[in-house]
């Protein structure tokens, strides 16, 4: 699931 | 985290800092687009809306060093080195760059809310946002040593994200496509950069387009 991407890059 | 996300991003503070150092040094920003330097700011602010949210201290703190930075900047260059900036040979139209990318965000995104499109938004800003300072060096045929290694850490600090991607695809299953093809275009921008960079400043030369 794309939504679960964590955004935890810069 | 791990060796080459962690070096990748160090070489973009590197960058920043050359940038910096190259502009307080020569106390002149010749050579730099402001163009390319507005949209980093862009980029920043429209991606790191999400500031407040804790991921790391790691995480935060890079988050408001790349916002303030890339403002920093802005103002040296439109405010203090003011005389020393020649929108003459910073003619890249950004307006196209910009609005391509806004269009692209609002079609191919994760999801479709405020955030998450400029979010998208910014990714594919970054890709291209090097473009009116390449333009400038390829319209001016040369540069200042300085500023080639500013865009040698620049190019490297996206060329290590590539090897970081894909260490993480195969250590945690991690997939991003919106970021994975933005970051090889924009990697991709720079090999002819890179190449040159190799060819003439690694060998003492000045950087002179052939």
């Amino acid at each position: 699931n794309a939504n679960k991407i964590i955004k935890d890059e810069l | 985290m791990n060796f080459f996300r962690l070096t990748a991003d160090l070489m973009h503070l590197l960058s920043i800092f050359v940038l910096l150092l190259k502009i307080q040094k020569t106390r002149s920003c010749s050579g730099i687009s402001f163009k390319t330097q507005l949209l980093y700011a862009v980029v920043f602010v429209t991606r790191y809306l999400d500031l407040l949210k804790w991921i790391s201290l790691y995480n935060t703190l890079m988050k408001i060093f790349f916002i303030a930075s890339s403002i920093y900047i802005l103002y040296l260059m439109k405010i203090k080195f003011r005389a020393t900036y020649d929108p003459s040979q910073d003619t890249f139209r950004i307006e196209f760059l910009l609005g391509a990318c806004l269009l692209l965000a609002l079609v191919f995104n994760y999801t479709f809310t405020f955030i998450e499109v400029l979010w998208t938004f910014s990714i594919y800003l970054e890709a291209v946002a090097i473009l009116p300072q390449l333009f400038m060096l390829s319209r001016t045929g040369e540069a200042e040593t300085i500023t080639t290694h500013y865009l040698f850490a620049l190019g490297a600090y996206r060329g290590l994200y590539l090897l970081n991607w894909i260490w993480r695809f195969y250590t945690e299953h991690h997939i991003d496509w919106i970021v994975w093809v933005a970051g090889a275009i924009q990697t991709a921008l720079y090999s002819d950069f890179f190449y040159i960079y190799y060819k003439k400043v690694l060998h003492g030369q000045k950087f002179e387009l052939p």
